[in-house]
């Protein structure tokens, strides 16, 4: 009844960029902002 | 001009595991992601370059994959993934879900995708947040009667290996003291409400209360900017001119007790805050706050448990 599935930390996009020296490029064309994954969220409580 | 670009939230994820769908098992690279609801991956149909460089699922090696014939387009942030809708075994570790409806992306969200590790996306938010009704993966194993209870549960290491989703339970070995558990106030994502933001016993953020999200699919703690403006000083960060925040791996003194391990990615390279503004009045608690606190996400009682992690 009870299952372990394991998880891998890796490298993030935002480092592969970093490395690539992508990253800059990456914040001067797009427009970033994790709040816009989250549209149906009660913003102010409930 | 700026530009938005599909799957932006894909900058700051770097959890994952290996799911295995079909017969005989195709393997997938997969995030779990609480903060959405759908699992897709890349289909054997999309030609962009993103998708080349992932695992893509073939239909026709499959025995037991089934057509819906229906389109599927997912909002991801600031984008969409597009594609179609089958049906086919989805197997989690040990645990086989049949019949599991799942996106198949046949356009690969933007061009920086192609230098993301994982293949897809395995939501474990609520099935309000899922598109066209598909029932989620968790929702089917517990339908299955597949777990002992229903809940999963989330611990993450800082090193590569020895994080873990557990499915239908709880493992005390991973956390010490106490459980202290939260009512989720949006069954949707795993929202909750936060009574304040205190940083060496003075209140900074959130005062009079707000609202958080625990999400297991982003790397930060986001927040309104004013918020976040005050906890960069209580830490010594300044923010550059895109929006990333550097601070002196010098300057310990200033960093909020005991939060300083936590919440600063000192990994190699520059000294990077993971606290990140949103545009919005909500706070993200992504894996940085999850490192800390083994997370409990309790379907049956709608309620988020937090322990001190190991």
């Amino acid at each position: 009844g009870i299952t372990r599935l394991p998880l891998e930390r890796g490298k993030k996009l935002r480092e592969v960029l970093r490395e690539k020296g992508l990253l800059h490029h990456f914040f001067q064309h797009h427009r970033y902002d994790i709040g816009t994954k989250f549209p149906h969220a009660f913003p102010n409580g409930t | 001009e700026v530009a938005t670009e599909p799957l932006l939230n894909t900058l700051d994820m770097e959890y994952y595991g290996t799911i295995s769908i079909g017969t005989p098992p195709q393997d997938f690279t997969v995030v779990f992601d609480t903060g959405s609801s759908n699992l897709w991956v890349p289909s054997n149909s999309c030609t962009s370059l993103a998708c080349q460089n992932h695992q893509m699922f073939n239909p026709s090696q499959s025995s037991t994959y089934k057509s819906t014939g229906q389109n599927l387009s997912i909002q991801y942030g600031t984008g969409n993934m597009e594609g179609i809708v089958g049906s086919d075994t989805v197997t989690v570790a040990s645990l086989v879900d049949t019949n599991q409806l799942f996106g198949l992306s046949t356009t690969e969200p933007g061009q920086f995708f192609v230098h993301v590790k994982f293949d897809g996306v395995l939501g474990l938010g609520y099935p309000n947040l899922a598109a066209d009704g598909i029932t989620p993966v968790f929702d089917n194993l517990v339908n299955e009667s597949l777990l002992e209870e229903n809940l999963f549960s989330v611990y993450l290491s800082r090193e590569t290996t020895g994080s873990v989703v557990i499915f239908g339970g709880i493992d005390e070995s991973y956390f010490t003291g106490s459980i202290n558990w939260i009512f989720v106030s949006y069954q949707g994502y795993w929202q909750i409400s936060m009574d304040s933001i205190i940083v060496n016993s003075q209140e900074i953020a959130c005062s009079g209360g707000c609202q958080a999200i625990v999400d297991t699919g982003t790397s930060l703690v986001a927040g309104p900017p004013s918020g976040i403006s005050n906890i960069q000083s209580a830490v010594g960060a300044r923010q550059d001119t895109y929006g990333e925040s550097n601070a002196s791996k010098n300057t310990s003194p200033h960093f909020p007790h005991l939060r300083f391990l936590a919440q600063m990615q000192n990994d190699q390279g520059p000294c990077i805050s993971s606290f990140q503004n949103t545009s919005g009045d909500l706070w993200i608690l992504g894996d940085v706050f999850i490192r800390v606190y083994y997370s409990i996400f309790d379907r049956a009682n709608n309620r988020v448990g937090l322990a001190k992690a190991i």
